[in-house]
């Protein structure tokens, strides 16, 4: 990491700074969910979004139960 | 119902994969429900192209974004057949659609349902246990800073942006949870994996839910 702008360092940063206030949030017990350092903490949020998060949204019909007894029969 | 069920025992999943940086995670995750249909219906488990996804589906935008439905969607008004990973290799990038002779293997879809599961996931579970893995749209934000445990927290619905696949669940103990392959590699998460908590739509899981027939 590194060796550019600083920008790299400067999404880590900002990572270490969400992670601990994600884990912080969480109840404590042992099966909540924990965050740390991975293999996206140098990018900033809305570069991963921009990366990683292209599913676009398609609206789908509400499963009914009219669905469900036609499925039954 | 079973309270524990997760489809890779039966081996009809295929690994986990790596999208790299390509937006193309709706294409990985219907890719994966058709590999799964095809192995429960008792052939061998293939792994498919989702290079030929990526590239062919037109109504969709390749490694730019695209929809899980509208995907099915395409592969069920075409009947295009989805050949082997190894003959249409991936590239993390959107290319030419290649084309192969009728001749050549390939599975096509005979069909796919898409619903709005929000409030039901009991139903979901059925039809996970019916019909196979199910492809879902999730809300992954959080997901950037995930390294294991069940999601149940800073997670919303009605915000999807990522695609995944959803291969069983866990209701064993006194947080039950959905068992989801990622397309991020399997040093991401556990395994490749994530556990989202059943029951409150937890990142929008019951929003998109799609299961394909072969």
């Amino acid at each position: 990491w590194g060796g550019g702008d600083g920008r790299e360092e400067a999404a880590l940063r900002e990572s270490i700074k969400r992670i601990r206030r994600l884990n912080s949030l969480s109840s404590g017990d042992n099966m909540t969910a924990f965050y740390g350092i991975n293999q996206f903490s140098h990018l900033f949020p809305e570069d991963f979004k921009a990366i990683y998060l292209r599913s676009t949204p398609y609206r789908v019909p509400r499963y009914t139960e009219v669905l469900k007894r036609k499925e039954t029969l | 119902l079973p309270t524990k069920f997760d489809w890779r025992d039966k081996n009809v999943v295929t690994q986990v994969r790596n999208q790299q940086t390509c937006g193309g995670c709706w294409a990985f995750s219907i890719v994966g429900g058709i590999e799964s249909a095809y192995a429960i219906k008792g052939n061998n488990l293939e792994e498919l192209s989702v290079q030929q996804v990526i590239d062919c589906s037109y109504n969709n935008y390749g490694c730019h974004g695209g929809s899980t439905v509208g995907a099915l969607s395409w592969l069920n008004q075409t009947q295009v057949k989805l050949v082997k990973d190894s003959e249409y290799t991936f590239k993390a990038q959107t290319g030419l659609c290649h084309y192969f002779q009728p001749s050549d293997f390939g599975v096509s879809i005979t069909d796919y349902a898409a619903y709005d599961f929000s409030g039901q996931e009991d139903e979901m579970l059925k039809k996970l246990v019916n019909c196979g893995p199910l492809a879902v749209t999730v809300d992954a934000v959080s997901w950037q800073d995930y390294l294991g445990g069940i999601i149940q927290y800073h997670c919303s619905s009605g915000k999807a942006n990522h695609a995944v696949l959803i291969t069983g669940f866990d209701r064993t103990g006194s947080i039950p949870y959905w068992i989801v392959r990622n397309s991020w590699g399997h040093t991401w998460g556990i395994d490749g994996y994530a556990h989202i908590k059943i029951g409150s739509n937890v990142c929008g899981i019951a929003d998109t839910v799609s299961s394909v027939f072969v």
